[in-house]
């Protein structure tokens, strides 16, 4: 694992709760909003489950510590998007909360149902992207989720121990987490 | 009839954008070489921060700065580090991935002389 320079994080003291919206101006219509808000839910509750660190959806987009939107090219932050495939989405390091998604991409929540051929998994970029928000930089481990690329109709959706000690070098673990039921999850994985 | 001749197969043809999608051609591309388009795998490489050299120095000469970058970002990703295109390499490239940059931008050599 690896961080931004300077080793930023949230600096609220923990436990604590962030709060995070969907821009009501940059949304994209082929996934219904209400599946977009159920993978986001999961997959902040991915994070969650290892740090002290809460999550609960904002109504106010402006007030909320982490912004989410999907934008088409050019959107002012100096990091274009560039259509279908190459980059995907970028997320800020903290205390920006900036997590945006390409709006050019065919996003999916399940691929029996989007059968594109470069479909890809809302869910593995959103982990990804909210583990930028959180702090952690790109990994070089390549079965984690904060490695940087990820391949159409691939699901990445499990932290694995990697991207778990980098975040609790920043937060701290959860009280409830437990390591060795990863590690045997991850055996179990392994034989099947 | 004659055998058809062997070719090099990588598995990235429906996975990149039009952009990426062309590096492909520079498989087996060495240092020294001057092949046109290399200029967009260092433009690749400057916006994930494996090179930094100015926008006007980017040309499409295969120099030692740029197999550096190359090294580096095989370094960093986990691949078989041999400094060169190879397929493996290029396959990465191809790959959609998230535009965070990798790693700082390597020091700026000239800046250090000076």
């Amino acid at each position: 694992y690896k961080y931004f320079k300077g080793k930023p994080r949230w600096s609220r003291a923990m436990p604590t709760t962030l709060t995070y919206a969907f821009s009501p101006n940059n949304i994209i219509s082929s996934v219904n909003l209400s599946d977009i808000k159920v993978i986001f839910r999961r997959a902040f509750s991915r994070w969650s489950s290892v740090i002290p660190v809460n999550f609960t959806e904002a109504e106010d987009y402006g007030f909320s510590d982490i912004k989410i939107g999907f934008y088409n090219g050019d959107h002012d932050d100096g990091e274009p998007f560039d259509g279908v495939l190459g980059v995907l989405a970028h997320g800020f390091s903290p205390e920006s909360g900036r997590l945006h998604l390409d709006a050019a991409e065919t996003w999916a929540v399940d691929f029996e149902r989007e059968k594109s051929a470069v479909a890809i998994d809302l869910e593995s970029v959103a982990i990804h992207e909210i583990g930028h928000v959180l702090g952690l930089a790109h990994s070089s481990v390549k079965e984690s989720v904060m490695y940087p690329s990820l391949k159409p109709r691939e699901k990445k959706t499990d932290l694995k121990v990697d991207d778990i000690e980098g975040i609790q070098q920043l937060y701290g673990s959860n009280p409830n987490f437990n390591i060795e039921a990863l590690a045997q999850s991850d055996t179990s994985s392994n034989r099947g | 009839r004659t055998t058809p001749p062997a070719t090099t197969m990588i598995s990235t043809v429906n996975h990149h954008n039009s952009t990426w999608s062309t590096f492909g051609k520079f498989i087996d591309t060495s240092k020294g070489s001057h092949v046109s388009g290399i200029s967009d795998l260092k433009n690749y490489m400057q916006r994930f921060g494996y090179l930094q050299v100015s926008e006007t120095s980017i040309n499409d000469e295969f120099n030692e700065e740029f197999e550096v970058a190359i090294t580096r970002y095989q370094r960093k990703l986990g691949l078989t580090v041999t400094g060169k295109l190879d397929t493996e390499t290029i396959s990465q490239m191809t790959v959609p991935r998230c535009g965070v940059r990798d790693t700082a931008p390597p020091l700026n050599t000239h800046a250090i002389q000076h």
